[in-house]
């Protein structure tokens, strides 16, 4: 799990059965002392593996986004909730967002319009190379240490080579990093047990760059883990879903699906899979 | 669930702040003002704790448990 705390913006990222929106209330009350006002809000997610196994208030997204609304100031009247489906029946992206009209305003201001969010979910990741997020018995490593050999062992150090990056390794297994490069981060998180792999890759990136950083970078991270699944949503302003096609075709992997959804103070919405072509 | 206790799918929040100041705070240091016992309470609510750390002149990135 990862939080990324910017000076007019916070971001966290959790998996197990953590009870991320109970985060809510208290964050607006942190930033209220600080003299800082909530301006929008995003809440994603892809579908639960374990659904079962969540707690209140993730038990359903229509409890999530019941639970978000009564602990927004009513004044965030913007709000738009959506499921977007996939021709993978246990693969939708669940998206809330919310803004209202004079924070928007704020909001387009603090997240210029050529910047773009990507989120990756990989899931049935070749177990050879999963293998290298297990800790090996008898090392007595800890988590520092050992993060650090499964960022090299992996090749995640590659991914984006100027980067700096923070790494854990969790016991017996799975592993977490963020890594920043200048106002930009990206950040991994991997769950590598055979039956329900998973691993994730996020990072931001602008249009106006390079239209082959986007790609380069997702092929390398996507390579780290040669996925049978792979599920990529893009928030932007404009469009780069094209470019993540263009990064995962030539791994062997074919679109599946694309929906694409616009959200109020938050732009556009992507959501493609992919799966390899043998499946 | 797994047997490291982890489900793979994270959720994933993001929240945007303005200043009550537009001179201060926002675009200065803002968020990155609270002290690491406030973000300790936040993150306990969620149910996290910090295990990793590393920050530059434009943000500061937290490895959380779980």
């Amino acid at each position: 799990s990862s939080l990324f705390v910017y000076p007019n913006k916070i971001i966290i990222k959790t998996c197990g059965t953590t009870q991320l929106l109970k985060s809510i209330r208290p964050l607006i009350h942190h930033a209220a002392n600080l003299g800082l006002t909530l301006s929008g809000c995003r809440y994603t997610r892809g579908s639960f593996i374990f659904p079962s196994s969540q707690p209140f208030p993730h038990t359903s997204f229509k409890e999530e986004v019941i639970y978000i609304e009564d602990n927004l100031p009513a004044n965030l009247c913007y709000r738009k909730a959506s499921v977007m489906p996939s021709k993978l029946p246990s693969h939708s992206w669940h998206v809330f967002t919310a803004s209202d009209h004079q924070n928007a305003t704020r909001f387009y201001t603090h997240v210029p319009d050529d910047l773009y969010t990507v989120e990756v979910c990989m899931t049935e990741l070749d177990p050879v190379l999963a293998r290298k997020f297990f800790q090996r018995q008898g090392d007595e490593k800890n988590g520092d240490t050992a993060g650090k050999d499964m960022t090299q062992i992996s090749g995640i150090d590659s991914i984006n080579p100027g980067a700096i990056i923070c790494d854990f390794a969790f016991d017996p297994c799975g592993y977490s990093m963020n890594g920043i490069d200048g106002d930009r981060y990206s950040t991994i998180h991997v769950t590598p047990e055979d039956g329900y792999s998973y691993a994730s890759f996020e990072c931001v990136g602008s249009v106006y760059e390079d239209r082959d950083d986007i790609t380069k970078v997702l092929k390398k991270a996507v390579q780290v883990f040669r996925p049978a699944t792979v599920s990529v949503s893009t928030t932007c302003r404009r469009e780069v879903w094209g470019r993540v096609a263009r990064a995962l075709e030539p791994l062997g992997l074919k679109c599946r699906s694309r929906v694409v959804d616009e959200f109020p103070a938050a732009g556009s919405v992507t959501f493609q899979t992919f799966t390899t072509r043998r499946k | 669930m797994a047997a490291s206790g982890f489900e793979g799918f994270e959720k994933r929040l993001e929240l945007h702040f303005f200043g009550d100041d537009p001179v201060a705070g926002v675009d200065d240091m803002g968020l990155r003002l609270l002290d690491f016992e406030s973000l300790e309470q936040i993150l306990h609510a969620v149910q996290c704790t910090v295990v990793s750390a590393v920050g530059n002149q434009f943000f500061d990135a937290y490895v959380l448990s779980e």
